[in-house]
């Protein structure tokens, strides 16, 4: 089993989408998948379809469970239309979740607690982060075995990436000594913009990690895809941005190979 | 004097490029204006052309300042080649102070109590935000007259809003009973797209506040501009995102008149 954790501080770079669709092409590919949606946002679980009103445990309920309440097992749905997909969804509770954890022990490991009851076997584990440093995230970093950081093909994106590849210097010194980077995502690249060439160019040579060969191109059906509750695969499975993420999957499944 | 702030827990919808590029237009109509950097990000700052590594004091500094020691006054800058613009910068020392401020008192009026301390006179105070709605948007929230919801023209950014609503009016109630919406701003508003004239419609629709007139369109030349420091009135006046912003100056600017 291999936990990838989807994280960027940056609002806005791409995190959900990636999350989203990088896990409906890995269950596309028959490995069996938990997404885990980690934002107060709830974004990832609306973007499988589910309606984040009406769940009834979400990831809040198990990070804040008494030690032989509920587990993880008990909030986990399958997605529909996608036999090795399932997911841990969120909705607005997780919002006070920081609060919550700042005088409670081990805060910075609920997660990480939480994912040792899972009963179910994965091949991978995919995890959506809110767009922050703080303790949600510090939480994932300390559960997940590696990080994916999609990166916005715009400036104000490169601005976070020291701070970003800091905290997960400081998180593998004392919380989690087997995390390291996945690599980095280019996303919403668009080839006619000088910008997005710059963009790349500035983090091939910048980035300490592997940057993908797969480079995710700014694709309208990417953003029309949500309000439908499908992942790209399902809503338009020829566009750009589909046949984009299927490469990424398949880039991400040899390098696991490789291990 | 009217304090305005740009929020929206949503990420990457706009809140830095509109408020970087409204007070830049304020303060080439000669309205004496102060932006606010409240995102450990610091891309507002970056946006002003301040390299944030260098500041020698920061809005954290004023936040976390002992009863008589530094005030807002002592970390305010000038922007350079805008005679009206000022700035009070942030830095990535900011990220921790959620934590450090969770058992404070007063706890959600530090940033109102730094404002009482200050010694000039400014028509406009426009705040930047971090994407959440913690104590830090709170604060803001707390301090300020008026907030601008930027909404990116994407379905995921109809998602959030109803919450975001929900913390004015929690706020509203008990912390800043003059609190109200100053509007919503259409951003990255693209003509060609289904899904952007669907959003406009939904906002009209739903949104409980006014809804400027004034669309700002996607235009690369406002993702260029903080590549150079430059706010887009001094990168590219000419162009569509310039005349957007422009023109919701006017628009505010007038609302204000009409108070
Ligand atoms: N490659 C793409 N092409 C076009 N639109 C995209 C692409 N990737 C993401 N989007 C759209 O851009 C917006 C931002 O993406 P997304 O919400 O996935 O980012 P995020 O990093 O998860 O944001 P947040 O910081 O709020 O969690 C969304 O409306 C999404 O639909
Ligand atoms: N109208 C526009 N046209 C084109 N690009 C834009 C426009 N507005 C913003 N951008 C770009 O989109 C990205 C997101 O905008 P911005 O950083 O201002 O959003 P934000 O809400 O402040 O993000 P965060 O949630 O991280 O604080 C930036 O790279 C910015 O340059
Ligand atoms: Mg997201
Ligand atoms: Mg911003």
């Amino acid at each position: 089993m291999r936990i990838i954790a989807v994280s960027n501080q940056k609002g806005g770079v791409g995190k959900t989408t990636t999350a989203v669709n990088l896990a409906a092409c890995l269950g596309a590919c028959e490995k069996r998948t938990l997404l885990i949606d980690m934002d107060a946002q709830g974004n990832a679980t609306t973007g499988v379809g589910i309606n984040k009103d009406e769940v009834e445990l979400s990831i809040y309920d198990v990070l804040t469970a008494e030690e032989d309440g509920i587990t993880i097992n008990d909030a986990i749905i399958n997605v529909e239309h996608i036999k090795y997909l399932d997911i841990a969804p969120a909705n607005v509770n997780l919002a006070g979740i920081e609060i919550e954890l700042v005088n409670v022990m081990a805060r910075e490991r609920k997660l990480a607690q939480a994912l040792e009851k899972l009963d179910r076997v994965y091949d991978f584990i995919i995890i959506d982060s809110p767009p922050s440093l703080g303790l949600v995230t510090i939480n994932i970093m300390t559960a997940t075995d590696t990080v994916l950081v999609p990166i916005q093909c715009e400036y104000y994106a490169l601005e976070g990436l020291a701070e970003l590849l800091n905290t997960i210097r400081l998180v593998q010194k004392n919380l989690n000594p087997r995390l390291s980077i996945e690599g980095a995502l280019m996303t919403m690249y668009d080839q006619r913009l000088n910008l997005s060439r710059q963009v790349v160019e500035e983090v091939k040579s910048y980035f300490t990690g592997r940057v993908f060969e797969s480079l995710i191109p700014r694709n309208v059906k990417l953003s029309e895809a949500p309000s439908f509750g499908k992942p790209i695969i399902n809503y338009d499975i020829m566009s750009t941005g589909s046949v984009s993420y299927m490469n990424l999957a398949k880039e991400i499944i040899e390098h696991d190979n490789e291990r």
